[in-house]
């Protein structure tokens, strides 16, 4: 399944996606 | 709880309330998050697990909670 391998492959990214929207949560006043 | 912060995050993309996230509001956020217009596109591509364009809760909170878990698995 192409979909699985991209969604592997792109893990990071989406680690990075949540903790930036995490961080722009607590981080804004 | 967790589902509270899924429904927090999904309506800081889902600005319009309209229910979904689209690519373009996903685009949006490019500047907001320190990511490139091409992450957003991964990432959106990446939760859209049904590739149909809309990502709706359900697909964003599986896609959350994927993050959390393999977080704490790996």
């Amino acid at each position: 399944d192409p979909n699985m391998k991209a969604g592997a492959a792109n893990e990071g990214v989406l680690a990075n996606f949540f903790n930036s929207l995490l961080s722009k949560k607590t981080g804004s006043p | 709880t967790i589902q509270e912060k899924t429904h927090e995050f999904f309506q800081m993309c889902d600005i319009e309330s309209k229910g979904f996230i689209t690519r373009r509001d996903m685009q949006r956020l490019n500047g907001e998050i320190p990511l490139s217009a091409d992450e957003l596109e991964n990432v959106f591509d990446t939760l859209d697990s049904d590739g149909n364009g809309y990502l709706t809760l359900d697909e964003f909170s599986s896609g959350f909670s994927e993050f959390l878990f393999g977080r704490r698995v790996s």
